[in-house]
């Protein structure tokens, strides 16, 4: 069976401001 | 850089409590499913567009911006193994910081793959472009 697809987003909740 | 933009159906959205996982996403994207099916509402016509700074949601048919999610706010994106047709991304709402559960029905799975990669490849830039920035 085709397996999934996924990404995790590295940079989820960084944010250069603070 | 500048972005990609895709012709999708935003079937629905489900809350769920953790940002990642695929037997999460599974799930949700599930119960969205079962709900579209339940409520037989047509799934509305959205334009996608994907770039390092997020993704931009725009109604098909009043070219009206629906939602302008930030890529820092996105967790996660996947293409459902069971509903190969089916694109999903797990972002943070700003207001009350609840973890939402976004999918789109995708006219193939070429298209839901093409969706998935390339959001994946602006998670890739975003996160350079914030290496160099801090």
């Amino acid at each position: 069976n085709t397996n999934t697809i996924h990404f995790d987003n590295p940079v989820y909740q960084k944010t250069t401001e603070d | 850089v500048e972005g990609m933009t895709f012709n999708l159906r935003h079937l629905g959205m489900t809350l769920v409590d953790q940002p990642k996982g695929e037997e999460l996403s599974a799930a949700a994207v599930k119960r969205i499913v079962a709900t579209a099916k339940a409520i037989g509402k047509k799934p509305k016509k959205v334009t996608l567009k994907v770039s390092p700074r997020g993704i931009v949601l725009y109604d098909r048919l009043t070219n009206k911006l629906l939602e302008n999610v930030s890529i820092y706010r996105i967790s996660y994106c996947t293409v459902d193994k069971q509903h190969d047709k089916m694109f999903a991304y797990i972002a943070q709402n700003t207001l009350n910081g609840t973890l939402e559960c976004h999918a789109y029905l995708c006219s193939k799975r070429k298209v839901a793959q093409a969706v998935a990669l390339t959001v994946a490849q602006a998670f890739t830039v975003a996160f350079e472009l914030w290496q160099v920035a801090k």
